[in-house]
C-alpha cells in the first residue's frame, strides 16, 4: 500500500521497524483468492533464504507451477475438493485450477500484509507512491480457498491444516460467515489449533455495519479487525446549475465530461421503466430515453456501487452521481468507475435530490481532483465495518481493533479490471478497495512484525499489545468518530481502538493467555466436554479449577460486562460483576503501575488493588474488577455504556476499553 | 431431501482407531466406504482437526454420527470475502 505505512508510524527506519529485523524469518500465511505471482509485490530483490523452519510447496496448477514462486513467495497451495463436491470440476477456461488468482482479493490482502517495494505504485495515477507491505521482508505464503462460488469450510479447513503444517507464523483470514457456535465455525475450529501452536490469526470482523450485532470471527482467540478510514481522500466536486459545489470522491481516470458545461441532470427515481427500485440503479430499471447523455443520480444500497455506474453507463447516461442513504451516513468509498462518476455522503446527496426535484431544468457536471492527503478528522470507523457487541459471546468485546480499510492501494491481478465487472476491460498493476478484508491484512503484517520483535510472544500477547497500545482520538486530537452517524465511535465500533504499531512494541504490560484459559472459557459457556473437545482436540473435563467463573472473567484485554435483572446461575444478583484479571510485565524489570478509571455515571466501577508493583520481567500480578449497576435497566432495551481501565507507570499506559450493557 | 448429497465435516476420536490401520487415513477411508461406494474422502485433516471431509446424503451422515469413534458430523458451511 502507498500510505498506510506512513499512516501507521512504520515509515522510519528505528522502533518496530528495526526491533522486528525486517520480520523476515516470519511467515504470513493467507487464505483467500490466490496469488498474482508475477505482481512487483511479489519480488525477492535482496531477499534473504527462505527460514529453515518453512516445509510448505509450491503447487502446480492452471498457469502456476513451482517456479512461480521464490524468496518472497514461498508457498502456494489450493483448496478446491469441497467446492468442486458442491459445483462440479472448476471449469479451466473461466477459473485458475491453481493458485493463481482470478479475483483481485487474494493478491490485494497478501501484498497489503507482506508485499515488496513497489515504487511508482498507483491506480491510474490515483495514490501514487511507494507501495508496501506491512511487513516488507515477511515471506508470504498462499493458500487459496475462495473461488467463484465463496469459500468452502472443508476447503478452508484443508487450507488452515496445510497452513499449520507448513509453519506459518501468523495467518490472515479476510473472510467470514455466520454466527454459530465455536465448535461448530471452521474458521474458529482451525484458529484454536493455530494458536495452540503459537500462530497468531488475524480475521476481518466482516462488512455488514453499522447494524449492532453484525460481527464474524468473534472467537477470543481470533483478532478481530474493523476497519476505520486513513487521511487520504480521492476528492471529486460536484457543480450543479443553481453554482453551488459539493465535495464528494471518486476514482474515475477516463477521458471526463465536457469542460465547463453543465449536463441534464436526472435522479434514478425519475427514469424508471416503470421498476420501483429505479432509484437504486439496479440492472434493467432505468429507462434509456431518459437517461440518455445525462447525469444520473443513484441511491446506494442492494446492488454493488460499481454495477450501478454500469447500469447508467448501459443505458446511454453520461455520468453517475451515487448518493448514501441513512446507513451509510457520509461514508465516501471511492471506486474505479466505467464512467465520470462520484459518491458523495447522505447529506449531500439529499441536498442533490432537493435540488432535483425543485429544478425544472436540472444540471451538473463532475470535476476530478486527484489525491489529497491531511484529511480531517481521520482516522473513522466505516460505516460498513461490522460492529458489537457479539452476539455469541457478549462478554467478550468484539471488534478487538480497527485499523486501515477505506480506499485501501495494494497488488492486483492480471485478469480482472479494477472495478471487478467483467464489463471493465481495463487491467491495472494495483487497485483501490475498501473493506475489512483490507485493514485485517494490515494487523496481519504488524503482527509479523511484532512477532519478528518478540518471538517469544504468545498470540495472545500480541493481540493484547496491539489492543492496549490503539488509540482512541483522531488527528484532530477528538474522539474517533463513527462516519454512520457523525458521533463519537463506541468500543462496539471500533474495540479497543486503532492499532499503533510503534507503541504495540513496548506495551508495558499484556494479558496473556494460554490453551488453559481459552478451555476455562468454553466450561464457562456451558459447552459439553465433546464440544469443547472438537476446538482443543484432547479430552478435558470442566473441572472446577479449570472452569472461569464466567466467559467475562477470561483474561481478555478489554471488558464487557452484561447486567441483567435476573440472578445468575451462581444466584449473584447480577447488578454486580466480578472479573479477575492477570498482567505479565514485559516491559523493563522494576516498575509500579496505577490504575486510572474512567467509569460511565450509571456504573460504579471499583479496582483492587489500585498499585501493581513489579521486581522483574515476566512477572504476573492480578486485579479484580467490580461493576456495580447504579441503577435499574434503562427503559431502552439496547442501552449500553462504556468506559475504560488504564494502568500506568509514567512510561507505558495500559489501556483497556470497557463495555457495559443491561 | 435425505437423498441430496452434500459436504459434511466429520471430527473422529483417534483413540478409537482399531488397530488394524495403519493410519487415520485409512480408517476414515474404510468408514466412508461403509456408508457410500461411490463417495471418497475429500480431505484428510491432521492438524486443526482429527477427521474427514466427505459428500454424504443426509441419512448417511446421521448412519455416521452413530459410529463408534465418530465426535460430530457438521454440514459444510459457505464464507465469504469481506
Amino acid at each position: 500500500t502507498t500510505h498506510t505505512p506512513e499512516f501507521l508510524g512504520l515509515d522510519g527506519s528505528n522502533g518496530l521497524w528495526s526491533e522486528s529485523d525486517g520480520a523476515d524469518d516470519v511467515v504470513v500465511g493467507v487464505l483467500d483468492t490466490g496469488v498474482w505471482p508475477e505482481s512487483r509485490s511479489f519480488g525477492d530483490e535482496g531477499m534473504k533464504p527462505v527460514p529453515s523452519h518453512w516445509k510448505g510447496e509450491c503447487e502446480s496448477g492452471t498457469r502456476f507451477n513451482a517456479s512461480h514462486c521464490n524468496k518472497k513467495l514461498i508457498g502456494a497451495r489450493f483448496f478446491c475438493s469441497g467446492y468442486e463436491a458442491a459445483y462440479g470440476r472448476v471449469n479451466e477456461s473461466k477459473e485458475f485450477r491453481s493458485p493463481r488468482d482470478q479475483d483481485g482479493h487474494g493478491t490485494h490482502t497478501a501484498s497489503t500484509a507482506a508485499g515488496s517495494f513497489v515504487a511508482d505504485a498507483s491506480l491510474q495515477g490515483y495514490a501514487r507512491g511507494t507501495a508496501r507491505g506491512m511487513a516488507p521482508f515477511a515471506r508470504v505464503a498462499v493458500y487459496k480457498v475462495c473461488w467463484q462460488g465463496g469459500c468452502f469450510s472443508s476447503d478452508i479447513l484443508a487450507g488452515m491444516d496445510h497452513a499449520v503444517a507448513d509453519g506459518v507464523n501468523v495467518l490472515s483470514m479476510s473472510l467470514g460467515g455466520g454466527v454459530v457456535p465455536y465448535y461448530r465455525d471452521g474458521i474458529a475450529v482451525g484458529a484454536f489449533t493455530a494458536m495452540r501452536k503459537g500462530i497468531f490469526v488475524s480475521c476481518s470482523a466482516g462488512n455488514a455495519g453499522p447494524d449492532p450485532m453484525s460481527l464474524a470471527n468473534v472467537a477470543p482467540w481470533i483478532t478481530t479487525v474493523g476497519a476505520g478510514t486513513l487521511d487520504r481522500d480521492f476528492p471529486a466536486s460536484i457543480v450543479l446549475g443553481n453554482r453551488v459545489r459539493y465535495g464528494g470522491v471518486s476514482l474515475y481516470s477516463g477521458s471526463g465530461l465536457p469542460r465547463g458545461k453543465l449536463l441534464p441532470l436526472i435522479y434514478a427515481a425519475d427514469a424508471s421503466n416503470g421498476n420501483k427500485s429505479s432509484n437504486l440503479c439496479l440492472a434493467n430499471t432505468l429507462d434509456e430515453r431518459l437517461v440518455k447523455g445525462k447525469i444520473v443520480l443513484c441511491d446506494r444500497g442492494i446492488s454493488a456501487r460499481v454495477d450501478k455506474g454500469n447500469v447508467v453507463k448501459s443505458a446511454g447516461g453520461a455520468g453517475m452521481i451515487l448518493a448514501n442513504m441513512a446507513a451509510n451516513g457520509e461514508e465516501l468509498v471511492a471506486d474505479s468507475h466505467l464512467l465520470p462518476a462520484a459518491a458523495v455522503g447522505r447529506r449531500v446527496g439529499d441536498a442533490i435530490r432537493r435540488y432535483v426535484k425543485a429544478s425544472r431544468k436540472a444540471r451538473a457536471t463532475i470535476e476530478f481532483e486527484g489525491t489529497v492527503l491531511g484529511v480531517k478528522p481521520s482516522p473513522v470507523v466505516a460505516a460498513f465495518s461490522s460492529r458489537g457487541p457479539s452476539s455469541m459471546t457478549p462478554q467478550i468485546l468484539k471488534p478487538d481493533v480497527i485499523g486501515p480499510g477505506v480506499n485501501i492501494l495494494a497488488a492486483w491481478t492480471g485478469v480482472a479490471g479494477p472495478s471487478e465487472m467483467k464489463a471493465d476491460t481495463r487491467r491495472v498493476d494495483f487497485n483501490i478497495i475498501s473493506g475489512t478484508s483490507m485493514s485485517c491484512p494490515h494487523v496481519s503484517g504488524v503482527a509479523a512484525l511484532l512477532k519478528g520483535a518478540q518471538p517469544g510472544w504468545s498470540p495472545a500477547a500480541i493481540r493484547s499489545a496491539l489492543m492496549t497500545t490503539a488509540y482512541t482520538v483522531d488527528n484532530t486530537g477528538a474522539p474517533l468518530r463513527d462516519v454512520a452517524t457523525g458521533n463519537d465511535s463506541t468500543p462496539f465500533d471500533h474495540g479497543a481502538g486503532h492499532v499503533d504499531p510503534q507503541r504495540a512494541l513496548t506495551p508495558g504490560l499484556v494479558y496473556d493467555m494460554g490453551v488453559q484459559d481459552y478451555v476455562g472459557f468454553l466450561c464457562a459457556l456451558s459447552y459439553t466436554p465433546q464440544q469443547i473437545r472438537l476446538l482443543v482436540k484432547s479430552n478435558l473435563t470442566c473441572t472446577k479449577k479449570a472452569r472461569l467463573r464466567s466467559p467475562g472473567n477470561l483474561n481478555y484485554p478489554s471488558f464487557s460486562v452484561v447486567f441483567s435483572s435476573h440472578h445468575d446461575h451462581f444466584n449473584r444478583s447480577a447488578t454486580v460483576v466480578k472479573y479477575t484479571r492477570t498482567v505479565t510485565n514485559v516491559g523493563q524489570g522494576a516498575s509500579k503501575y496505577r490504575v486510572a478509571v474512567s467509569a460511565p455515571p450509571t456504573v460504579k466501577i471499583t479496582v483492587k488493588p489500585t498499585t501493581l508493583s513489579f521486581q522483574s520481567v515476566n512477572q504476573k500480578r492480578s486485579y479484580t474488577v467490580t461493576f456495580i449497576a447504579k441503577r435499574a435497566a434503562p427503559r431502552l432495551t439496547a442501552a449500553a455504556s462504556f468506559g475504560s481501565i488504564t494502568w500506568t507507570d509514567g512510561l507505558h499506559k495500559v489501556r483497556s476499553p470497557v463495555a457495559i450493557m443491561w | 431431501d435425505g437423498e441430496a448429497a452434500q459436504t459434511y465435516i466429520v471430527h473422529m476420536s483417534k483413540s478409537f482407531m482399531p488397530s488394524s490401520f495403519e493410519s487415520p487415513d485409512r480408517w476414515y477411508s474404510s468408514l466412508v466406504e461403509s456408508q457410500s461406494q461411490s463417495q471418497s474422502v475429500l480431505y484428510n485433516y491432521a492438524q486443526v482437526l482429527h477427521g474427514f471431509a466427505v459428500k454424504l446424503t443426509l441419512a448417511q451422515a446421521k448412519a455416521l454420527e452413530k459410529t463408534e469413534g465418530v465426535l460430530a458430523v457438521h454440514p459444510e458451511t459457505v464464507y465469504e470475502l469481506h
